[in-house]
């Protein structure tokens, strides 16, 4: 969850 | 979203728009490294490759496409357009960026958050980014006058990380397990690499003179 998370950044 | 991450990613474009006015309205990209834009075009190829299988938002998307749009077409521009590339100032721009690619991609294979090929190729683009703008950096030094659209185009595009620093930090004490850090390394590097840049740029428009790096 917390990984996938990060890639909601640019 | 928060105002920190929307606050880096407008700077972040901010700095991408300044560098394609520069160079689509005087036809120039006099001062501008073609080596930085080459690593740039890599880092968004690398990092933005789950723009097909995992949709954030509408924002997401249309960023990740400006962001690969923009970088491909500056490199084209240097490259090929036959204006542009008379300006490019070839003999000074001789970083060897690709002895920069090999590292960021050995240190991938080593250190991610899993090991998968997706996960590797975006942390070597985590990696990249922080080292890509040395190519740029060195060229200023060897630059003797700094024409103002490429020292706010270095200046915002170092800004947008340090805002994304700060974004972290709101996550990290808003959102819980949110811990990331490779990114929020490779990110403090990337910041703290523009810090005598920096230094200059303000010294330059504190006494309103012309940015000149030492050599």
């Amino acid at each position: 969850k917390t990984t996938k998370e990060a890639k909601d950044e640019l | 979203m928060n105002i920190f991450r929307l606050a880096g990613d407008m700077t972040h474009l901010a700095s991408v728009l300044v560098l394609l006015l520069k160079i689509h309205t005087i036809k120039s990209c006099a001062g501008v490294s073609l080596k930085t834009q080459e690593l740039y075009a890599i880092v968004f190829a690398t990092r933005y490759l789950d723009i097909f299988t995992s949709f954030y938002s509408i924002y997401n998307t249309l960023m990740k496409l400006i962001f690969l749009g923009s970088s491909f077409s500056i490199v084209w521009y240097m490259r090929y357009h036959k204006t542009v590339r008379r300006t490019y100032d070839r003999e000074q721009d001789t970083f060897r960026h690709w002895f920069l690619v090999l590292p960021c991609l050995l240190l991938a294979l080593l250190i991610h958050e899993k090991f998968t090929f997706l996960e590797v190729l975006w942390t070597f683009s985590l990696y990249l980014e922080a080292v890509a703008i040395l190519p740029q950096l060195v060229l200023l030094q060897r630059t003797r006058n700094i024409d103002n659209l490429t020292g706010q185009y270095v200046f915002l595009l170092g800004g947008y990380r340090g805002f994304y620093i700060l974004n972290w930090i709101y996550r990290y004490l808003t959102e819980p397990h949110f811990v990331h850090w490779i990114t929020w390394i490779a990110g403090l590097v990337q910041t703290l690499l523009y810090a005598d840049f920096f230094y200059y740029y303000f010294q330059s428009w504190k006494n309103n003179k012309k940015l000149q790096l030492p050599a």
